[in-house]
């Protein structure tokens, strides 16, 4: 099982977004998709229409192995251990337990036979729910938005991913994948071209355009491939998909 | 002096774009206008072209006394207090301090004198920055992208602000702008008119259009003032200047 963790400190830049439509690209391609909602907004698990639940990450993060217990079948073929309002305050008390760090990445060792990826949405924040998604993942994927004030965020994220390398997780990988490109204005062109420059080979190329319609399907609890299959928004997180699969295979 | 706190759990819905361009607005009305950086990241600091400073709002957590070293000049024909890369830290050991909510309000009573309005700009998120900023403001000002998911983060500002009132600041006051307003779509249709109904009498009846010239300007270090004075994001943020001005006469 691979493990991405979808993670900007910058607020609104598409992490919930990615993580929900990346998931169902890789369902449409025969992949098993587990998404996990570490945001305490619960942002991911209202998308894919999960509401009121009984057992939730918070649940997990003080009993890995109950993991099982807190997993739901959601939207998009894709199965989700959706957040709850108990969430800020478990994250709060972590640094109290054992391996703080660690909590997600045991859990997770409990299914990792049973999916092919495990893609962690991220809070805007560097907290302890950032650390637990760095610290079990393969991956550190970084939604860019377009634009300036997005752009300062990518050198705090190559820290903080340093910093776990150093630590708790020496094979991190840092990818970034721009978000909301709205490919008439000359602001998105210029920021895209400078994130090409500064990170050589850490941008896909796949690029996510702005488009309404992914605003739009949350509200009805879908996915991107499900409320407008025929639209942009599914193309490129369909090819998103089928860029990281293939790049996948060398791991 | 009055104190905003502009605040949203929900990552970028404006609230760092509405903390310098209100500023500018007011001031552009005679104001005298402080703004202050209360998320690590930095983007007020970075939006008003301040750099590499040597006082920040961290030594001011530390000691409320200091606050005038740490005033600078900045962009809009206003005066910012600065983030630092020290912030994050403060703000995870302000716990240990003496009245850890009351810092920045205590710090802000020594320059009430000098100005006529103080726009905290928040991180998104609910510690102790938030805290702090709600505690020391009169109005709790709250961004609200027109579209579904930042329209779920509202219940959790009313809930917030009931905490604060019933604890340190029983006067707070919550006030909700629509931003990124796009006409065009009946997604922002529907979610404005869903805000007015759940927050009667909350919601400014100025609404701030989405336009990329906002999201241009602080890559100039300027405010929508100064770098696009006749477009519509400029027009938008002076009448939501005197919209304000006009309600605070009342108080
Ligand atoms: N490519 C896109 N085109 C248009 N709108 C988009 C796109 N991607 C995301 N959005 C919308 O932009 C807003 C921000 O996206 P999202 O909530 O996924 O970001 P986030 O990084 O998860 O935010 P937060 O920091 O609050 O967790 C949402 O309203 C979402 O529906
Ligand atoms: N009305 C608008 N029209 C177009 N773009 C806008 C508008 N308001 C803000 N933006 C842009 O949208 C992005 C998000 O805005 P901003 O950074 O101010 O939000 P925020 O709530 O402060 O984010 P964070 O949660 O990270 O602090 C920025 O790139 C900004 O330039
Ligand atoms: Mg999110
Ligand atoms: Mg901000």
């Amino acid at each position: 099982m691979m493990i991405y963790a979808v993670t900007s400190q910058k607020g609104g830049v598409g992490k919930t977004t990615t993580t929900v439509n990346l998931g169902a690209g890789l369902v449409s391609q025969g992949k098993r998709v587990l998404i996990i909602d570490l945001d305490p907004q619960g942002s991911l698990s209202a998308s894919v229409g999960v509401h009121l639940i009984k057992t939730s990450l918070s649940d997990v993060l003080l009993n890995p192995e109950w993991i099982k217990n807190a997993i739901y079948p959601c939207s998009g073929g894709m199965n989700v251990i959706p957040a709850s309002a108990s969430l800020a305050n478990v994250l709060l008390e972590l640094s109290d337990m054992e391996a703080p760090a660690w909590r997600l990445a045991q859990a997770l060792r409990y299914v990792s036979n049973l999916y092919d990826y495990a893609l962690i949405d991220c809070p805007p924040s560097l907290g302890h729910a950032t650390t637990n998604a760095l610290t079990a993942a393969n991956v550190a994927l970084v939604p860019l938005q377009c634009e300036f004030l997005s752009l300062r965020g990518l050198a705090d994220v190559q820290e903080i991913s340093r910093a776990i390398q150093d630590t708790t997780n020496p094979d991190l990988r840092l990818r970034v994948v721009a978000t909301m490109y709205d490919k008439r204005t000359i602001h998105a062109n210029d920021v895209l071209r400078e994130a090409r420059l500064a990170l050589p080979g850490l941008v896909y190329e796949t690029v996510i355009p702005r488009t309404i319609r992914l605003a739009e399907a949350p509200a009805m609890g879908k996915t991107i491939l499900e409320y407008a299959p025929d639209s942009n928004g599914t193309y490129a997180y369909c090819a998103l998909a089928t860029e990281i699969m293939e790049e996948d295979k060398g791991y």
